[in-house]
């Protein structure tokens, strides 16, 4: 969803 | 992926094994800072709220465990363990570590990518996790005497920050719209902080000396 911002990083 | 970030969280991941090693074999934590440990766990506490909403991937879901169950078992061995607290420096490892969280807290209210929970929290845990060695590396220039184990974890935690350097370095040049200020500036800073100890590792290391940082 456009809202989040997704952190693929540990 | 790339080969940065992979070894990063691999040393990362050593780092957290060399300590746990340490502890739960010859069942001592002499000269490891609680403080420090505390607060990486609420590092990864505050950094993994999404762990069970959003998914990344098979890899990342269980790293994050792996990070989670580790930090917290070292605070409870540290604490609880009958054998191991007998070990803990409690006279030395002094620092005030609440005069690290309100700071963090403070600035991740100002500085963050969206004010969100999830995201102040977010930006929290990397603030946090910049200054998080302060206390360990306080303990270490007080205790005279650094056990190899204890100079590989430091040398470790602070490796792993460097190599997600070229990992940023790498994704800024590579991906379209990857920017995120937060992370690479308290990512620098964090792996600053280590510079002094890695000279004198490093130093140790060359002269063939046991690691003793200046007082």
């Amino acid at each position: 969803s456009p809202g989040i911002i997704l952190h693929d990083e540990l | 992926m790339n080969i940065f970030r992979l070894a990063g969280d691999m040393t990362h991941l050593m780092s957290v094994l060399v300590l746990l090693l340490k502890i739960h074999t010859i069942k001592s934590c002499a000269g490891i800072s609680l403080k420090t440990q505390e607060l990486y766990a609420l590092v990864f506490a505050t950094r993994y709220l999404d762990i069970f909403t959003d998914f990344i991937s098979v890899y990342n879901t269980i790293m994050k465990l792996i990070f989670l169950g580790s930090s917290f078992s070292i605070v409870w061995y540290m604490r609880r363990h009958k054998l191991v607290r007998r070990s803990y420096d409690k006279e030395q490892d002094t620092f005030r570590h609440f005069f690290l969280v309100l700071p963090c807290l403070l600035l991740a209210l100002v500085m963050n990518e969206k004010f969100t929970f999830k995201e102040v929290m977010w930006a929290f845990s990397l603030y946090l996790e910049a200054v998080a060695i302060l206390p360990q590396l306080v303990l270490l220039q007080r205790t005279k005497n650094i056990d190899n184990l204890t100079g590989q974890y430091v040398f470790l935690l602070g490796a792993y920050r460097a190599f997600y350097i070229f990992n940023w370095i790498y994704r800024y040049f590579t991906e379209p719209h990857y920017v995120h200020w937060i992370t690479w500036i308290s990512g620098l800073v964090q792996t600053l902080l280590y510079a002094d100890f890695f000279y004198y590792y490093f130093n140790s290391w060359k002269n063939n000396v046991k690691l003793h940082l200046p007082a």
